[in-house]
C-alpha cells in the first residue's frame, strides 16, 4: 500500500463502509453487490485482455463473447432481479456499454409494456431465449430528439393485412441504435402509421431484419455498422434502410393503439403512455451521471493523494498535490456533486416506482410533473457531470491523457448522455414548459402540488409588499 | 419590493431556501419574458423561441434547487454521526459552490448582499480544508473495485507508477523490440539518403 494513501485512510473521521451501505441502499445490498462482483471477477470466462490494446472489431467480438457467457451464467445462477442483473452485467463489461444493451434494456421491456398478450406469446419467450435478438430503432439520420419529425412509414394494406415498412428518403434511414448493425435479427421500429390514407403518427412495429437461421439480412433490408464514433467501441451502433418490407398486421405493438383487419384505427387511451418509459430511462441516466462522476473523482482524488509535485514551502519535500487549494477547489465540489446526484438518482427511482403503481391503476396525475422533472434533471446532471469528468481528467496532468487512467474512456462513454434520450437543451425547454404553466396557475391563485409548489409561496413573497 | 431574504450561509436549510427563491425568481423572469414577447404580437411559437434562453435558465435553476433540496433531505436519514458530519460538510460545500458559481442570480434576486459574497468565498475555502481530511475515504466509500474502475491512476493501493510502467510494456507496439516498420521503411530510407 502506498504510504501516502495509507495515511489518508488512517486520518478519516468516519467509517466508509457505513457510507457505502447508504449509497447502495442498505448493508444487504452492499453485501449482495460485492458477492456478484466477486462472482464475475473470479470467473475465468470473464478474464479480459486490456481492451485498450484491441482493435474495434476485436473489442466487439470480445463483448459479444462475454455477453453470450453472461446470459448462460445468469440462468445458471438464477439471477433474475433487475438490479442484480444490472450489477452482474455491469461487472462483466466493466461498466462499458455492450451489444445486447438495447435487447435487454429496451426490446424486452417494450414487449412487456406495449405488446398484447398474443404478441407477448409470440415474441417474448423467443426474445428471452435470444432466438430473437432485438434492438429499438427510433432515431433516423435526419431526425433525433424531435420524434414527430421521423419519416419512416408503415402503410397498412388491408388486402393482405400487412404493413409495408419503408425508408422513403436518405434522411429517414434508421441511424445510431445500439446492436442494430451486426447483432440484432429484429428491431422495434418507430414509424409513421398510415391506414386508409390517413397518418396516425408514430407507432411501434416489430420488424425482422436478419434471417433467424443464417443471420443474413432479409430481402428489402439494408443493415450495417455506422463506423467508429466517440466511445462505445464495443457496440455496433447501426443503420437500417427498409425498401417496402412487408410485415404481418400482428407485428404492430397494439396494447394501446390498434389497427383492425379492415384498417380501422383505434386511438390509444392516453398520449402519456410513452412518458413512463422515458421517465424510467431518464431516471437511470441521472444515476449514470453520479456513477461516472464518482468514478472520475475516485481516480483524480486517489491520484492526487499519491502524486507529489513542486514546492509549497522552500526546502520542504514536494507535497501531495491534494494539498494545493486549487486542486481541492477543482475536485471537492465535484465530489460533493457526485454524492448529490447519487441521492437524486435514488429519489427519482423511488418516485418512478411509486408513480408506476398509480399509472397501472390508471392514475396519470403525477406523470406530467415527473416527466418534466426527469427531463430537467437528466439535462442538469449530465451537463454538470460531463464537465466535471473533464476537470478530473485534466487534474491528473499528463497521465490523465493515458488510456490506462480510464478517464478518457469514462468521458467518451458518458458524454453521449447529453445528447441521447433527449438532447439536453430540448429537455430543459420541456421542463420550462411545465414551470411556466405552473407559474401561470400560481399567478391565478391556484394551489400547486408537488415539487413546484414553491411557486405559490414564492409568488406571494415576490409580489410587491404593502409599505 | 420583495423583502430581502437574509441567507445564513452557514446554514444548509437557509441555503435551500435561497435556491428555492432563486428558482422562483428565474421562473418569473422567464414567464414575464414570454409574456412580453407575446405582447409584441408575436406568435406563441416565436414568443417561445425568443424567450428560450430565459426558459433554459429557469429550468436549470429549478433543477439546481431540487438537487440541493434532496441532498439536504438525505442528511435527515443518516444516523451515524461520523458519516452525517462528513456528508453535511459536502452538502454545504455543494450549496455554497453553486452560490459562488451563480452569484449573479442570487444578487439579482436580492437573496444575497455583496459583502456576503466575500463571506461565501471565505467559507468555501474553510470547507475545502475540512473535506481534505476525508477526501480519500469519501471516494473509497463509492466502493469501486480496481477491476471495475479499471484505472492505474485510481488503484486502491496507490501504487500507480509500477503498474503504469507494466501497463505500457504490454502495449502491442512493444511486442517486438524493433517494429517491423523499421525494416520496411526506415532502413531502406536511410540507405537511399
Amino acid at each position: 500500500m502506498n504510504p501516502d494513501i495509507q495515511r489518508e485512510r488512517e486520518n478519516a473521521t468516519f467509517n466508509t463502509d457505513l457510507l457505502t451501505y447508504i449509497l447502495d441502499g442498505g448493508q444487504e445490498k452492499t453485501r449482495r453487490r460485492r458477492e456478484i462482483e466477486s462472482l464475475v471477477i473470479s470467473d475465468a470466462d470473464f478474464q479480459q485482455e486490456d481492451a485498450n490494446f484491441l482493435s474495434r472489431s476485436e473489442r466487439y467480438d470480445a463483448a459479444v463473447r462475454k455477453s453470450a457467457q453472461m446470459i448462460l451464467k445468469l440462468r445458471e445462477y438464477g439471477i433474475s432481479d433487475p438490479e442484480e442483473i444490472y450489477a452482474y452485467k455491469n461487472c462483466v463489461h466493466r461498466g462499458r456499454p455492450e451489444p445486447l444493451d438495447l435487447h435487454l434494456g429496451m426490446f424486452l421491456p417494450t414487449l412487456l409494456n406495449q405488446a398484447t398478450p398474443e404478441q407477448q406469446e409470440a415474441f417474448f419467450m423467443p426474445a428471452w431465449n435470444l432466438e430473437i435478438i432485438g434492438t429499438y430503432a427510433q432515431t433516423e439520420m435526419g431526425h433525433g430528439t424531435f420524434i414527430r419529425g421521423l419519416e419512416t412509414t408503415a402503410t397498412y394494406d388491408p388486402a393482405t393485412q400487412e404493413f409495408v415498412m419503408n425508408s422513403p428518403t436518405i434522411s429517414s434511414i434508421k441511424w445510431w441504435p445500439g446492436g442494430l448493425g451486426k447483432t440484432s435479427n429484429h428491431a422495434i421500429v418507430l414509424a409513421q402509421l398510415y391506414t386508409k390514407g390517413i397518418c396516425h403518427g408514430l407507432h411501434a412495429f416489430i420488424v425482422p431484419i436478419r434471417s433467424m437461421s443464417t443471420h443474413e439480412p432479409l430481402p428489402g433490408i439494408e443493415v450495417g455498422d455506422i463506423g467508429p464514433k466517440f466511445g462505445f467501441d464495443e457496440v455496433d451502433n447501426g443503420y437500417l434502410k427498409m425498401d417496402n418490407v412487408r410485415i404481418p398486421r400482428m407485428n404492430m405493438l397494439m396494447k394501446y393503439a390498434k389497427v383492425e383487419r379492415d384498417g380501422t384505427y383505434q386511438k390509444p387511451p392516453s398520449a402519456k403512455l410513452t412518458y413512463g418509459t422515458m421517465v424510467f430511462i431518464r431516471s437511470m441516466i441521472v444515476g449514470e451521471s453520479s456513477r461516472a462522476l464518482s468514478k472520475a473523482c475516485t481516480i483524480a482524488i486517489r491520484y492526487s493523494s499519491v502524486r507529489h509535485q513542486s514546492e509549497l514551502r522552500p526546502g520542504e519535500p514536494e507535497p501531495q498535490i491534494l494539498d494545493y487549494q486549487t486542486q481541492q477547489y477543482k475536485l471537492f465540489p465535484l465530489l460533493a456533486t457526485a454524492y448529490a446526484f447519487k441521492f437524486v438518482g435514488q429519489y427519482m427511482t423511488e418516485t418512478y416506482h411509486r408513480i408506476t403503481g398509480d399509472i397501472n391503476q390508471g392514475d396519470f396525475s403525477e406523470l406530467p410533473e415527473l416527466h418534466a422533472l426527469s427531463a430537467g434533471l437528466k439535462a442538469f446532471t449530465t451537463w454538470v457531470a460531463n464537465g466535471g469528468i473533464e476537470v478530473c481528467r485534466m487534474s491528473c496532468g499528463g497521465h490523465g491523457y493515458s488510456r490506462c487512467s480510464s478517464l478518457p474512456d469514462i468521458y467518451v462513454t458518458f458524454t453521449p448522455t447529453c445528447t441521447y434520450e433527449g438532447e439536453n437543451t430540448v429537455m430543459m425547454l420541456q421542463t420550462a414548459r411545465y414551470l411556466v404553466k405552473s407559474y401561470r396557475q400560481a399567478s391565478t391563485g391556484q394551489q400547486l402540488s408537488g415539487i413546484v409548489s414553491y411557486l405559490n409561496e414564492a409568488h406571494q413573497r415576490l409580489q410587491a409588499q404593502p409599505v | 419590493s420583495s423583502r430581502p431574504t437574509v441567507v445564513n450561509i452557514s446554514d444548509l436549510a437557509s441555503l435551500v431556501e435561497a435556491y428555492k427563491l432563486r428558482a422562483a425568481k428565474l421562473v418569473e423572469v422567464a414567464a414575464k419574458s414570454l409574456q412580453g414577447e407575446l405582447q409584441k404580437s408575436r406568435s406563441p411559437e416565436d414568443a417561445w423561441n425568443n424567450s428560450s434562453i430565459d426558459l433554459v435558465r429557469a429550468s436549470d435553476a429549478h433543477c439546481h434547487y431540487v438537487v440541493v433540496k434532496l441532498f439536504a433531505a438525505k442528511l435527515g436519514e443518516i444516523s451515524d454521526t461520523g458519516v452525517h458530519s462528513a456528508l453535511s460538510t459536502l452538502a454545504l460545500l455543494y450549496a455554497l459552490h453553486g452560490v459562488a458559481q451563480n452569484s449573479g442570480d442570487f444578487l439579482q434576486a436580492g437573496l444575497l448582499t455583496v459583502p456576503q459574497l466575500s463571506s461565501v468565498s471565505q467559507r468555501l475555502k474553510d470547507i475545502l480544508a475540512q473535506v481534505r481530511t476525508n477526501a480519500v475515504a469519501l471516494v473509497d466509500a463509492f466502493d469501486y473495485r480496481d477491476e471495475m474502475l479499471n484505472s492505474v491512476l485510481g488503484r486502491y493501493d496507490g501504487n500507480i507508477y509500477e503498474h503504469m510502467f507494466e501497463w505500457a510494456r504490454k502495449s502491442p507496439l512493444n511486442r517486438t523490440e524493433v517494429h517491423e516498420s523499421y525494416h520496411k521503411y526506415l532502413k531502406p530510407l536511410q540507405s537511399k539518403l
